[in-house]
């Protein structure tokens, strides 16, 4: 896919060098010249140029690009820029929010998506901080989501019918993490060993207790 | 737990947010005064005040606190607060960076954890933006992770036998989520229904390809 990503701050510089990686052809543009110098080698093309300036926008050719992500804080500008790019007719025009407010007026202006990158990461941080042996949080629904949890000390040397989890925690272990080796649908009889990591999913309040659990 | 959260701004106010949800005390603390009144009636305590003066901090009795996290982008202000803290003898001390360089320094004057919110959920939108039905991505290795996908059209109507996943993209189906329900580890005999959205473990490539299958 061919990506524009407008906006070089610690978002939009890490999701331009991200896309690249993945394979895109990427235009990375921002109004300061030293952040499109410290991306130009990472992406296909770097541009300095205002986002909000239409006569700008037609001539880099923005309308030939299957996405545009306006990846600034600006909340002004980033409304601007959206508006002027779905009336140039580009199919998909992706943005991120400041708050709410911000949301609601990028979506009444006809952006297809908007993430508000610093809130999903907070839920993730909090859910991460509560528990210490919880390595990482992904949200599936409000009070349910997956957690990598260090396994506890008092279940290494153990298999996983001797653990019982699901019927204690009713937590259901879906992976073991073993250094880069995955164990997906781990069977019962599996043994687990310190250093494993187990990927389970539950209720956000059995993946915390899991946390402190000594069997 | 108790838990000190200084810097009010997008991250730092979801951050101390999301931690009185799940039940934990809360101090929340930032220089600028707009900043405590909006946080105030969420969180335990708000409080305006420099998180780079010490007596301040004792005063506030910060050391009574099982964590502290520096949540503000300002580096010298947020290197000086985390080593005031780790001085003051706080066992736990979290803060976010605003690049690598910050991240070094930070880890070596005593921070326990450093993340960098805008870096992380870049990569988890960079996934997202690759695939258009990839709904949600987590990475578990550097090239394998979880997608929550929206089930393919061709899908509908199917059994997880017919559309048989394991071995045409070497893709396993974890839980299916119909609305706000979840089949965790769901039976082979399973229906795929318009409207479920599929939690699948693979490679990345794998998922992305899923994302696209037409049977
Ligand atoms: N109209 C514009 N055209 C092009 N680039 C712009 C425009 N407005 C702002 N930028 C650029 O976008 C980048 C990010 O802007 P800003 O700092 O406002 O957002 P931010 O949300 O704080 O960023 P982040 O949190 O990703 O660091 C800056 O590098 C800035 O130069
Ligand atoms: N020394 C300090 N003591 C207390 N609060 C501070 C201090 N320095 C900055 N802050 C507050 O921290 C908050 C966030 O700061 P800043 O805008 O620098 O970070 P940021 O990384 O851009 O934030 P975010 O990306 O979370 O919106 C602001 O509300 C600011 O008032």
């Amino acid at each position: 896919m061919n990506i524009a990503v407008i906006g070089l701050g610690r978002f939009g510089s890490n999701l331009a060098t991200s896309l690249s990686e993945l394979g895109h052809e990427v235009l990375a543009i921002d109004s300061d010249e030293r952040a499109v110098q410290q991306i130009a080698e990472s992406v296909t093309h770097a541009v300095q140029a205002d986002g909000t300036d239409e006569a700008t926008l037609v001539e880099l050719g923005i309308t030939e690009y299957d996405l545009a992500f306006v990846a600034f804080g600006d909340i002004e500008g980033s409304i601007l820029m959206t508006t002027l790019l779905k009336q140039l007719g580009l199919k998909r025009v992706h943005a991120k929010a400041r708050n709410s407010l911000h949301r609601e007026i990028l979506e009444r202006v006809g952006a297809d998506q908007v993430v508000f990158p610093e809130r999903e990461m907070a839920i993730r941080v909090a859910h991460n901080l509560a528990a210490p042996n919880v390595v990482d949080y992904f949200e599936l629904l409000a009070d349910y989501g997956i957690g990598e949890v260090k396994v506890p000390e008092g279940f290494v040397g153990q298999t996983l019918t001797s653990v019982n989890l699901a019927d204690r925690l009713n937590v259901s272990i879906l992976v073991i993490k073993r250094g880069s080796q995955l164990l997906i649908t781990p069977d019962l009889t599996e043994t687990l060993r310190a250093g494993d990591v187990l990927v389970v999913i539950g209720r956000d309040s059995a993946i915390a207790e899991l946390d402190n659990f000594r069997p």
